[in-house]
């Protein structure tokens, strides 16, 4: 089972167009095994990207850099997963 | 029965197939399970159809999961396909409705990516298909229909999560529905549930010129959006694909515009702003609540607006 340990979903706010070339820049760099929630459109409308533990840094740096804001939507990935897992199995054992 | 099965929690897709059978067991006269296709990894590809009687009916579509990982679809599904059983005869226009047509609905339109999600990669959006030559798997559902295929708003690389796939209608998921509205002839409304940018759209989704019913599906599409927030409050943007989120080639409901069916939208369900793909299950029965009277909008127009 891939598990997503340090994965965090940043909302990342475009403010021209140059942002969202670059970011669609940055999510062809498949090195960075970055995954677009919400793709880049427009500058206004935001974008989510998941961003794997070990490229965290690297796209951080790159958002800073170029002035991209960014919040922190999912700060663990895999937390979130675990608990929803962890849901199901207690529905699964109470008797309706 | 169905009064044991937790609508409020996401469940496997075997739990969801038994489910079904439990629906058409508790309304034996109205509801039926057929199976249109097969999936790349031979699960069934089952549909529920509601129906009071009558050969050859005006049909709707209403599809749920057709990306893997959009967990709430589904879920929002299951819910809404027990409301539709439980609603008719009591609610005037869920009777009205399926006293002249009859509804196809199909809950686990990518059985292969949800199982996957549900085993391996909890994050799994594409079908499950092999790519010749490349090491990447499986191909985007809903940017493999005969509609702008090959386009630039999708992708010609496997390994991309909006994988077109080699040619249109590949995938047997697609294919399934394809050969099943073409066959049915009088499918009047194709409704595509998709998660979490909450949106209501319509086509084109691969070109920017207005579909010549722009004017009313927007319209209804801005009464649906404004009956969904009476509940909750929650804001939908509404609009063509291609205005309201981007170039999009190969969807679905552009396929089915295309192919004669005049109203063709696509929802995206409820985001909380916290959780993407992720929303939590306490989140199943406000986000199904909510959507219930914009997808009775939208069929009641069509019920009232034959062609």
């Amino acid at each position: 089972e891939k598990l997503f340990v340090g994965d965090q979903v940043l909302h990342i706010m475009a403010s021209n167009e140059e942002h969202i070339t670059l970011l669609r820049v940055l999510g062809e760099q498949e090195e960075l095994q970055l995954d677009f929630w919400r793709h880049p459109t427009s500058p206004g409308h935001p974008v989510d990207l998941q961003v794997p533990f070990p490229s965290l840094q690297a796209v951080k740096i790159f958002l800073e850099v170029n002035n991209i804001s960014y919040s922190i939507m999912i700060e663990d990935v895999q937390e979130l997963l675990n608990e929803e897992k962890k849901t199901m199995k207690k529905s699964r054992r109470v008797e309706r | 029965s169905t009064s044991t099965f937790d609508f409020a929690s996401y469940h496997t897709l075997d739990e969801i197939y038994d489910w079904m059978d439990i629906l058409v067991d508790n309304h034996p006269s109205l509801v039926s399970k057929i199976q249109i296709g097969q999936s790349y990894e031979n699960r069934p590809l089952y549909v529920l159809k509601f129906s009071t009687g009558g050969p050859n009916r005006p049909a709707i579509w209403l599809d749920t999961g057709i990306h893997a990982r959009e967990w709430i679809t589904p879920a929002t599904g299951i819910w809404t396909a027990n409301k539709i059983a439980e609603e008719y005869g009591r609610d005037p226009s869920v009777t009205a409705i399926l006293d002249s047509m009859d509804i196809f609905f199909e809950i686990v339109t990518n059985p292969d990516g949800f199982a996957f999600t549900h085993s391996n990669n909890r994050l799994w959006r594409k079908t499950r298909s092999t790519n010749t030559g490349s090491h990447c798997i499986g191909v985007d559902p809903n940017r493999n229909w005969d509609a702008g295929f090959g386009g630039s708003g999708s992708s010609s690389n496997p390994c991309s999560e909006t994988y077109r796939g080699p040619y249109a209608h590949s995938e047997r998921e697609v294919k399934a529905i394809v050969d099943f509205i073409r066959g049915h002839r009088k499918v009047k409304l194709v409704i595509s549930i998709h998660s979490y940018s909450q949106m209501l759209l319509f086509p084109y989704g691969y070109k920017t010129a207005p579909v010549p019913d722009h004017q009313e599906l927007n319209e209804l599409a801005k009464k649906a959006v404004s009956d969904l927030a009476a509940l909750y409050g929650t804001k939908y943007t509404y609009g063509s694909m291609v205005d309201t989120i981007y170039m999009a080639d190969g969807t679905s409901i552009d396929w089915a515009y295309d192919n004669g069916v005049k109203y063709a939208f696509s929802f995206e369900l409820r985001d909380t702003g916290r959780y993407g793909f992720l929303l939590p299950s306490t989140q199943i029965i406000p986000t199904a609540t909510e959507t219930w009277p914009a997808l009775l909008d939208i069929m009641v127009h069509v019920l009232e607006h034959p062609y």
